[in-house]
């Protein structure tokens, strides 16, 4: 008999989590919806610039790049290895199919 | 027995799979918060200063943010077209999405963080789709499910 | 485990979470220590 219950608890259970999961799938799309309305609006969602070098003025005294490329675009970073000069060689690589690429140069003199 | 078993077994899965599920949507929530909260931003400084921004003050979204010590040396190659870049650097350096940028700069109110007034609390309530607003400033179980401290 | 070593972390502009960055930022920092 015990197992019987158990059994059926445990079916009940998922079936909660399973309406559960739906709703949070539901969610997400009126979310995702709700976010592309927001920057399919062009004229506004532009970042203002002074605030990315706010950056640089908290504390980040590096070099800043700023890319901006449409959606979709891909950007692949492979595993760092050793260059033939013995030093370690870092890469980026950008692919975009539907737009150029804009890349800014943030705060180097 | 073995039913019992297996259903435990699905049972744990599904609850994973719901715990990366909140994880996506409190990313999400936040995101929508930070974009909308920008473009009310952008719209403020439009109606003060009369007009848009000068054209090299802005930067469309979205974007990546990468940044490097000042002693790095970054070679870059581009294709005619400006559909392919490669950079190679001779230093590590780090890469962060527009969201990360928006959040570092307050535009989600501190909420992943917990630290947000009551009257940011009411304005970021009214950034997101009402059926999500129990997320933001509802009932506990939703509020704690998103973690949103 | 992946048949072919993998080679590079990839992220796509509004496509991939910002949890793939921190994954990017991971290895380049691993990269430096190793």
């Amino acid at each position: 008999k015990e197992v019987v219950d158990r059994l059926r608890y445990l079916e009940a259970e998922i079936e909660d989590l399973e309406l559960k999961e739906k709703e949070l799938d539901q969610q997400k799309l009126w979310l995702q919806q709700s976010i592309k309305n927001v920057m399919d609006d062009s004229t506004n969602h532009q970042y203002p610039f002074k605030h990315i070098k706010g950056l640089c003025n908290h504390g980040v005294r590096d070099t800043l790049l700023a890319i901006q490329a449409p959606c979709g675009t891909q950007l692949e970073v492979p595993i760092p290895e050793m260059g033939q000069n013995g030093q370690k060689k870092y890469q980026i690589n950008l692919k975009s199919s539907s737009g150029p690429i804009h890349v800014l140069l943030i705060n180097k003199e | 027995a073995q039913e019992c078993q297996n259903l435990e077994i699905e049972k744990q899965r599904r609850i994973e799979r719901i715990k990366q599920k909140r994880a996506q949507l409190q990313e999400l929530l936040l995101q929508q918060i930070a974009f909308k909260n920008l473009v009310q931003r952008n719209q403020q400084n439009e109606q003060q200063n009369q007009g848009p921004p000068a054209l090299n003050s802005t930067i469309q979204l979205p974007f990546l943010i990468v940044n490097t010590s000042k002693k790095t040396v970054i070679d870059c190659s581009i294709s005619s077209d400006k559909f392919e870049y490669l950079f190679n650097f001779d230093n590590t350096f780090e890469i962060h999405d527009d969201s990360e940028v928006l959040k570092r700069m307050g535009m989600s109110f501190g909420l992943e963080a917990g630290k947000c007034s009551a009257e940011d609390l009411r304005t970021a309530k009214s950034l997101v789709p009402k059926a999500l607003e129990g997320y933001i400033t509802g009932n506990r179980g939703q509020k704690e499910s998103l973690n949103l401290p | 485990a992946c048949l072919t070593p993998r080679t590079a972390l990839l992220y796509k502009f509004n496509g991939s979470p910002s949890k793939s960055l921190k994954d990017i930022n991971n290895m380049i920092k691993q990269g430096e220590q190793r």
